[in-house]
């Protein structure tokens, strides 16, 4: 997952 | 940003403005469940603890901001300052049954075994049942007033909204979260009963009620 993850949401 | 996204947050944004100035206007908390504010003021603060650590944007850390504050102030509404009208007896829901599972859950489908990893993780699985306290007291009195129903249709299309825009973001971006994409698909069907009374009966000025 790492790179796909990213928390750019609320 | 696209307009799912946008439209998500306004719809959010709404719901807690809508509440508050229901609680506010009215001198009242009856009818919400302090419980599910309770795990909703839980959510952000676990969720939103990467504020010191990554930016993103203004509007982000904004909103995080807004979230964590309007929560708080929700929390002191009705434990607090209006606590007399608070309706205990009806809120009854036991939630130990969603913080124990949500817990264990966040501690083995994880994306990464780490401290704000697995408390991101949780305070989406926490997220996507939080609301059941609240729906459980307006099964539990059978009623609801409309503007505890016009919170909870704002509430829910939230998290709908949410849905569509990774769907969105998948065909545009080809990026996609599978936590959050599941667990706002439960978060929205958990909702799905609700929007039904609330399209038949609050939209034709009828009180939400549900058949005994």
């Amino acid at each position: 997952y790492p790179g796909i993850h990213v928390k750019d949401e609320l | 940003m696209n307009i799912f996204r946008l439209m998500a947050d306004l719809a959010h944004v709404l719901a807690i403005v809508i509440l508050l100035h229901k609680i506010w206007k009215s001198r009242s908390c009856a009818g919400i469940s302090g419980k599910s504010q309770i795990l909703f003021a839980l959510v952000y603060f676990m969720r939103y603890l990467d504020i010191m650590t990554s930016y993103v944007s203004f509007y982000n850390s904004t909103m995080k901001l807004l979230f964590l504050g309007t929560s708080g102030a929700t929390l002191n509404l009705i434990y607090r300052k209006f606590k007399p009208s608070y309706d205990h007896n009806h809120d009854s829901f036991r939630i130990a049954y969603l913080l124990v599972p949500c817990a264990l859950l966040s501690l083995f489908l994880n994306h990464e075994f780490s401290v704000l990893e697995i408390l991101w993780t949780f305070s989406i699985y926490l997220e996507s049942v939080a609301i059941l306290p609240q729906l459980f007291m307006v099964a539990k009195t059978g009623e609801a007033e409309s503007i505890t129903s016009h919170y909870l249709f704002a509430l829910g299309s939230y998290r709908a909204l949410y849905v569509c825009n990774w769907v969105y973001r998948y065909i545009a971006e080809s990026h996609f979260d599978l936590i959050a994409i599941i667990a706002g698909l439960v978060q929205t069907i958990l909702y799905c009963d609700f929007f039904y009374l609330y399209i038949t009966k609050v939209l034709q000025n009828r009180k939400l009620q549900l058949p005994a």
